[in-house]
C-alpha cells in the first residue's frame, strides 16, 4: 500500500458515498444513470470473485465487500425505491456496444487464458468505459446537478490517483501491469472533458451545463 | 508474474 493508492481508494469511497447521500437525502435519483451503475455492478462482481478464496488484508477485504454492497444497494435505489425519478430516457446509452467489444478483447488480450484471468481482465476493461453512459446522460440533458459533479470529480480522480500508484511502484517494487495501467489510463481520459469543466466551473460556484 | 500481483488492488 501507497499514499497514491490509499488516496485512490478513499477517492472512490468518496465518491460512492457521495451518491449515496444525492440519493438518499434529495429523494431522488435524477440525472444518475443506472445504467452506468450497473456496469459498475459487473466490474465489482467480475473483479471480486475471489473475496472468499484469497485474503489479501481486512482493509482489502472491507473495501470490496463495501464497493459491491454498496453499488447494488445503488441499483436497488434506482430502478426499485427511487424509480419515479429515474430518467430512462436520457438513459439510453447502448451498453452492448461496450460489453461486447470488451469482453471480446478480455479473451484475446490478457495476461493468461485461465478463466478467473479472463474475468478479471474483463472487469479493467469493462471498468474502464463503465462512466460513458452517465457522460452521456449529462450531455443528453445538457447539465449535472452540482453533487453529481462532485461524484464524478471523486470517481475520476480515483483512478488518476491509481496511476500515480502504478508509477509508484514501478519505481519503488518494479512492479508494471500493462493491462491495468493502458485501461487505467483510458479511464482516466475520458474524465478529461468534465475535469475540465469542472474545474473551470463547479470550482467556481458555477453549475456545469453543456451546450446541449 | 505481474498477474499475480495486481490482486492485492481493489
Amino acid at each position: 500500500m501507497n499514499i497514491f493508492r490509499l488516496c485512490g481508494d478513499m477517492s472512490h469511497l468518496a465518491a460512492i458515498i457521495i451518491l449515496l447521500l444525492k440519493m438518499w437525502k434529495t429523494r431522488s435519483v435524477a440525472g444518475i444513470s443506472g445504467k452506468s451503475q450497473i456496469l459498475f455492478a459487473t466490474v465489482f462482481t467480475a473483479r471480486y470473485l475471489d473475496l472468499f478464496t484469497s485474503f489479501i488484508s481486512i482493509y482489502n477485504t472491507c473495501m470490496k465487500v463495501f464497493f459491491i454492497g454498496t453499488v447494488y444497494f445503488t441499483i436497488y435505489l434506482i430502478y426499485m425505491k427511487f424509480k419515479a425519478t429515474y430518467d430512462s430516457n436520457h438513459d439510453s446509452f447502448r451498453v452492448e456496444f461496450l460489453i461486447v467489444p470488451v469482453g471480446g478483447l478480455a479473451f484475446l488480450v490478457n495476461h493468461e487464458f485461465a478463466p478467473l484471468e479472463i474475468i478479471w481482465t474483463f472487469s479493467i476493461y469493462l471498468e474502464s468505459v463503465a462512466i460513458l453512459p452517465q457522460l452521456f446522460m449529462i450531455s443528453k440533458t445538457g447539465e449535472a446537478e452540482t453533487i453529481t459533479s462532485h461524484y464524478l470529480f471523486a470517481l475520476g480522480s480515483y483512478r488518476a490517483l491509481y496511476l500515480c500508484n502504478w508509477i509508484y511502484r514501478y519505481y519503488a517494487e518494479g512492479f508494471f501491469d500493462l493491462i491495468a495501467v493502458v485501461a487505467g489510463v483510458v479511464q482516466t481520459i475520458l474524465y478529461c472533458d468534465f475535469f475540465y469543466l469542472y474545474i473551470t466551473k463547479v470550482m467556481k460556484g458555477k453549475k456545469i451545463s453543456l451546450p446541449a | 508474474d505481474p498477474a499475480e500481483l495486481v490482486k492485492d488492488e481493489l
